[in-house]
Parts: C-alpha cells; structure tokens; sequence
C-alpha cells in the first residue's frame, strides 16, 4: 500500500517533471525538414543544453535533493546528465507523434555525425523504453532514481544520497505492483533499463574521447 | 554536454538560477 507521504512525494516529482519541458520553441525548430549539416550541429547542440537545464531544474525539486551536499548535488547532476538525457530522449521519441516527425527527428540524429556502432545500441534503447508503456509517474521516478545514484564519481555523502535513492526506489515498486498487477516483473524490467542506460553512457564516454582525439 | 567542463558551466548556472546570461 501507498502511504499518504508516498503519495505526495509522487505527485511532487510528477508536477516538476510535467512542468520542466525543452521549450517548445527548441522542439518546433527541431521539425524543420531544410538544416544543414552545420545547422543541425548547432541545432543538436542548443537542444542538449536546454534539456541539461530543464534537468537542473526538474532535479531542483526533487523533495530532498536540495538537501543534500552542494557539492554533492553537481556530481548528481555531472553523472546523470547523459543518462537522464537519454531517458527523456526515448520518452519523446516512443510518444506517439504526427506521422513523419519520429523520421525527422531520427533523420537529424543519423546525420549528427555520430558512429553507427554508437548509433544502433542508442536507438534499441529507444525502442526497449517504447515497449515498456511507462505512465508518467514511472517516468519521472525512474529519472530521479538515475539522478541520485550514490556511485558518481566525486560524491562524498553516498550514504545520503543512497537514502534518499532507496526511498524513490520503494515508492517506484510499490507503484509497479499497483499499476501493473498482471506482470510482476515490471519493477525488475525498469531497473534492468537502468543498466541498459549505464553501458550507453559508457559508449557515449568512448564516443566522445574519439571525437576528441580526431 | 559530454564536455565536462561546459557540462558543469550549464549545470552550476542553472542551479543557481542564472539561466539567461
């Protein structure tokens, strides 16, 4: 059973991930079908930044977050960043869109000029999200449970951060059990896309180390 | 935003709400 504070502590993160979106002037500009290779570098590059902070913000209210270290919470946001991205990236692309936007929006990241052996496990990922049918509620929990991860490089209060973690955990399980009562694997399947994301955020690292070094 | 350092720069702005400069 869902305790009242549980309750509340869900509607909380709901609301601040409901009311923390990329722009939609960003999003529109992103369904213009002329760009350039260069347009769309700088184009790709503005939508990242504008979701690093609509993250900022979405993280800013997570009931407890704001407590922890200073420090600690930019370690938090450091870590999580890309994976959180990702996450928020599959949403966009598994909702379902007026015909033709899901290809533009592909299209564009296909010509970013990223490699296709980076490229293949991102867009699986995509798709194993899609198949989940996640409600927004689940959404939103798993994000911050991707975000106050204890095991970021330079956090020094892990055990805070971890009870804190541990307590989104019990929300987003028991939400599971009540909101998928047929499939009793649901709460292992969420978690096992956080695995998933974790080996992303690893490729990206590797991605970005070769950019770098050509 | 997998440049850390410009990474950090996004993210310390927005936690202290400095968005538009």
């Amino acid at each position: 059973e869902i305790t009242k504070e549980q309750r509340a502590l869900i509607k909380a993160i709901l609301d601040a991930y409901n009311r923390h979106q990329i722009p939609q002037d960003v999003t529109k500009k992103l369904l213009q079908e002329q760009y350039s290779a260069e347009e769309n570098f700088l184009l790709l590059t503005e939508v990242a930044t504008s979701q690093v902070q609509v993250l900022v913000e979405f993280t800013k209210n997570i009931p407890g977050f704001l407590s922890l270290d200073r420090e600690d919470q930019i370690a938090l946001l450091k870590g999580s960043a890309v994976e959180a991205m990702f996450l928020r990236s599959a949403q966009v692309l598994s909702k379902k869109m007026p015909s033709g936007y899901t290809e533009v929006l592909e299209e564009r990241i296909r010509k970013s000029g990223m490699s296709e052996e980076f490229m293949t496990p991102m867009f699986n990922f995509y798709k194993s999200i899609g198949e989940l049918h996640m409600t927004q509620d689940e959404q939103a929990l798993l994000t911050t449970i991707t975000i106050l991860t204890p095991d970021r490089p330079y956090v020094k209060s892990h055990e805070a951060v971890e009870r804190l973690q541990e307590t989104m955990l019990d929300v987003l399980r028991k939400l599971c059990v009540l909101q998928h009562p047929q499939e009793p694997q649901y709460f292992a399947r969420l978690l096992g896309r956080l695995t998933e994301l974790r080996t992303l955020h690893h490729y990206h690292v590797e991605m970005l180390t070769s950019w770098k070094t050509n | 935003p997998g440049n850390s350092i410009g990474l950090e720069a996004i993210i310390r702005k927005a936690l202290m709400g400095k968005y538009d400069d």
